[in-house]
């Protein structure tokens, strides 16, 4: 879309395949170009340039134009439960949050609330060790909400910064699994005071349209504050990002770009606009 | 079923006894707009109406049906021949053992699948072994292992140490001498982008000549479909696909991209977490699926 002399009908339809390409979704794509070619109509844009400033403004403003920081807990541990469905990378963000958090000299606790899935204990807890943050599991099988009762009575009796709850995959449909997943936000509200303070999904850039159901039934069940976008070291856009905020006002906290402990970083929303166009 | 708007289409064009090309127009805005809410990828989409606009003008009633709703049946069923035929066997080899290969990006489901696929194939009377070749996830051995205990069928591991070329070979020699007539590789996951790790996947293919190379792909995979599967594709020739976590509400348009880009067939859908969650991919239900 760059180097256009005009703007014309063939500009506009090659920016609504870069927005759907991009997986921002058919209908919010029809209305940002609607909104452009308002605008164009009005002679308040005159140049191909100008439109792609436009552009860039108008999906800034439905990103969210300011990366916000993790909520902390006034005093005492700051918990943050991590959810979303199955494989988006749920375990490799709570390893990669816990050195994060490590590394401003907090004191981190990791909790292993998937008892189902075959190795999830043994794999986070090789994190943990990666990030130097402490570990609280119990066995194969046991109550994922006894896990995190353990956690949060340790977690206050250590007087740890951060609680990081690790949570089995599970796809937004399967409604038990839901209920498991409310159950424990209860334990562990019950158990900290105004825990949890952050419910992050972690959310695959390569995910299409079906985001915004995983993004809203996920908030009706535990209620979101922030989502995590991994994988964006691929080729995908991560544009699902966009509908969502939109859609459930829920705002994306952090990226991650790899595999590697230190391939986690907070959102920064011109960087991610500016690359749905690289 | 059918969306709300592709409806009110149809309902509006209930009386006419022939479509014009206005009407067809009409229809086919509806059908791009559902397939792209189904996240078919945008060029396959657009390739797709272009091939039913001529297919659909000039319809006329037929049988019960109205004009529109012939157009939408010819949709459904070009939708259908696309998706292939039923092929949901792995291919055994004539002098055993038939050696497959699962690939694709990180977390789509390879590990799972290749347990599901064992447990199949130890059930049709097979002897599997499955070979632990991701050395670089955290605990991916073990997962591996601990799905193997599960359905009482070997993992060969040479540890986290070795090269997956090196444990690939080892697992062939081993299945040779203990009489083990399917190999399954359970390959780590990887960007199509690095270069590296899909140089590693040649190799690991040039050294035992997979019978079988599967791609596992996750239904939920938007447009991004088309570059992943084309690039696995043309640097290792993929035989098949899994369609993963079918068993969720993701329309699965990403089944058609990848089918439409790489002409395999999609063998197996998964449906679930559980190792007995695995059905052979139907094409006509993925196609009623993704219409929506
Ligand atoms: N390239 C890339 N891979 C990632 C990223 N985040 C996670 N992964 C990989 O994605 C795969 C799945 O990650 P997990 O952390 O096991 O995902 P999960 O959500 O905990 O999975 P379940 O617990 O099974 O639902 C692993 O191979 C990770 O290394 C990322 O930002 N980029
Ligand atoms: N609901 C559902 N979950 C599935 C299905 N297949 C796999 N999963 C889950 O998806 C997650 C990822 O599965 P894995 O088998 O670890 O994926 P992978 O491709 O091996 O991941 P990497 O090795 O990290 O690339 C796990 O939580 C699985 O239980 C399926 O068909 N349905
Ligand atoms: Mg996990
Ligand atoms: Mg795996």
């Amino acid at each position: 879309v760059r180097g256009r002399a005009k703007i014309d009908d063939d500009l506009l339809d090659d920016i609504e395949e870069l927005l759907i390409e991009s997986d921002l979704g058919v209908s919010v794509a029809t209305e940002v170009i609607e909104n452009l070619k308002k605008k164009v109509a009005e002679g308040r844009v005159t140049s191909p340039d100008a439109v792609m400033g436009l552009l860039k403004e108008e999906l800034l403003a439905l990103v969210g134009e300011e990366g916000e920081s993790i909520r902390a807990a006034a005093g005492g541990t700051t918990v943050i439960m991590v959810v979303g469905v199955n494989g988006t990378g749920k375990t490799t963000t709570v390893g990669k949050l816990a050195a994060l958090l490590r590394a401003s000299g907090n004191r981190v606790m990791v909790a292993a609330a998937d008892t189902f899935r075959a190795a999830a204990i043994e794999q986070l807890e090789v994190w943990a060790r990666r990030a130097g943050a402490e570990f609280i599991s119990q066995q194969q099988g046991s109550d994922p909400a006894a896990v995190v009762y353990d956690a949060a009575a340790a977690a206050r009796s250590r007087k740890v910064d951060y609680l990081l709850i690790d949570t089995a995959g599970r796809l937004h449909t399967k409604s038990n699994l839901m209920e498991e997943l409310k159950k424990i936000r209860r334990v562990v509200g019950r158990e900290l005071e105004g825990a949890p303070h952050e419910v992050l999904l972690v959310v695959d850039a390569t995910t299409g349209q079906n985001g915004v159901a995983q993004a809203s039934r996920f908030k009706d069940a535990v209620d979101v504050t922030g989502l995590v976008l991994t994988k964006l070291d691929g080729t995908a856009k991560g544009g699902i990002a966009i509908s969502i905020r939109k859609e459930l006002g829920i705002p994306v906290r952090f990226i991650g770009v790899g595999e590697a402990v230190e391939d986690l970083r907070e959102f920064n929303p011109r960087l991610f606009i500016d690359a749905l166009f690289s | 079923g059918l969306s709300e708007k592709l409806q009110e289409v149809l309902r509006k064009l209930r009386s006419k006894g022939k479509l014009t090309e206005k009407d067809v127009d009409e229809i086919l805005r509806e059908v791009r707009v559902a397939l792209l809410e189904a996240d078919v990828n945008f060029r396959v989409v657009r390739e797709f109406i272009q091939s039913i606009r001529e297919k659909a003008v000039g319809q006329e009633v037929l049988g019960s049906l109205t004009p529109g709703q012939q157009v939408i049946k010819i949709v459904h069923s070009e939708l259908t021949r696309l998706m292939g035929g039923v092929q949901s066997k792995i291919a055994i080899a004539s002098r055993p053992p038939t050696i497959v290969m699962l690939v694709g990006l990180q977390g789509a489901g390879k590990t799972t699948a290749c347990a599901k696929l064992a447990g199949s194939l130890k059930k049709q009377g097979h002897s599997p072994l499955m070979v632990a070749a991701d050395v670089y996830r955290p605990a991916a051995i073990r997962q591996l292992e601990v799905l193997g205990e599960t359905l009482d069928i070997p993992v060969f591991s040479m540890g986290a140490d070795q090269n997956p070329v090196d444990i690939a070979k080892g697992a062939v020699s081993s299945a040779m001498s203990k009489g083990r007539d399917v190999v399954l590789i359970d390959t780590a996951g990887r960007l199509h982008i690095d270069e590296e790790l899909m140089a590693e996947l040649e190799a690991i293919k040039a050294a035992v000549s997979p019978h079988e190379i599967l791609l596992v792909a996750d239904a939920m995979t938007g447009q991004d479909a088309v570059n992943v599967a084309k690039a696995f594709n043309e640097r290792l020739g993929i035989t098949g696909v899994v369609l993963t976590k079918l068993d969720g509400d993701a329309r699965g348009g990403a089944a058609l991209s990848i089918r439409s880009v790489t002409g395999c067939p999609v063998k197996f859908a998964g449906v679930g977490e559980k190792l007995d969650a695995l059905e052979p991919f139907h094409p006509e239900r993925m196609a009623s699926r993704i219409l929506g």
